[in-house]
């Protein structure tokens, strides 16, 4: 989707996407 | 496990025969941390288990500017734990494999 965000680093492929809100704890 | 505020899931179903497995990374308390850390979202990424060191990846995060250097120890240690979790898992249903 459109939030999702590659990061290249050190030859790694990092994804970068949002946590789903139920996965997120309740603070 | 520990809880270190920083939380690894898996990022898809491990069927117990890959050297590589697919992991999410997302911080669920940020207070947890030393650093500031940038508002990431989940990070996804593959570990080769045989061949890299959780203090590996976690390094290249803080380089890549997702942690602050004085929290690399705690992003390992998360990582650590959900791979040896991975690897208890491995062993004891398909010790065949191994």
């Amino acid at each position: 989707n459109s939030f999702t965000q590659v990061v290249h680093s050190a030859g790694r492929r990092f994804i970068v996407s949002p946590v789903p809100e139920s996965r997120l704890r309740e603070q | 496990a520990e809880d270190t505020g920083v939380r690894v899931e898996l990022a898809e179903e491990d069927d117990g025969r890959k050297s590589s497995i697919a992991l999410r990374l997302w911080v669920e308390d940020a207070k947890k941390l030393k650093g500031k850390s940038k508002d990431n979202g989940a990070i996804e990424f593959t570990f080769e288990l045989e061949k890299e060191t959780p203090d590996d990846v976690a390094q290249e995060m803080v380089d890549a500017g997702f942690f602050h250097e004085s929290d690399v120890k705690i992003i390992a240690k998360s990582i650590r734990d959900r791979v040896a979790l991975i690897q208890w898992r491995r062993e004891r249903i398909c010790p065949m494999l191994h």
